[in-house]
């Protein structure tokens, strides 16, 4: 059977810096998700369970001039694989994703005052497409409701 | 350049 669904949950994206990129540190950048789902059973205990997700990333960093935050304004595709646990109400979740850069916001903080920048599809700044994977766990607490934990990647570089 | 990663929690509903 074909099942309907939607998700909402919080975001605590940070990134991952080159080599060579590591003088300066940065933190997470809070946000949020939201967006439907579908779960397509396969067999017993398979299912295909492809997601259509709004997504905010990003990263903080305290610079000697003040805080920088970048906020990256995605859509999320996870295609996902989610294999029941024994019989019980938890599975695993894993698979590929591709995400669509929308628009990205750098904010500047310095103390005394705020400036932001705003990029719309900005091509020649940011990457607009990325492949990446994610795994996670999914809990069933009844027929319709879970509670869910992720990690996501990109495999390919913003 | 970097990579975005991203820990979530959150729920969702099946109709």
């Amino acid at each position: 059977p074909i099942r309907f669904g939607i998700k909402a949950g919080v975001n605590l994206p940070n990134i991952i810096k080159d080599d060579g990129n590591n003088n300066f540190d940065t933190k997470l950048n809070p946000g949020f998700n939201a967006g439907i789902t579908l779960d397509i059973g396969l067999i017993k205990g398979l299912a295909f369970t492809p997601e259509l997700l709004y997504a905010t990333k990003g990263y903080k960093a305290e610079t000697s001039f003040g805080e920088f935050t970048q906020t990256t304004h995605f859509i999320d595709i996870p295609i996902l694989a989610t294999i029941n646990l024994g019989g019980s109400g938890l599975n695993l979740v894993v698979g590929p994703q591709v995400s669509f850069l929308t628009s990205t916001k750098n904010k500047f903080d310095n103390g005394f005052g705020t400036v932001e920048q705003q990029f719309d599809e900005d091509s020649d700044k940011f990457k607009k497409s990325l492949l990446g994977g994610l795994i996670g766990f999914r809990y069933d607490i009844n027929d319709k409701v879970d509670l869910h934990g992720r990690y996501a990647l990109d495999f390919q570089k913003n | 350049e970097f990579k975005n990663q991203v820990f979530s929690v959150g729920f969702g509903y099946k109709f």
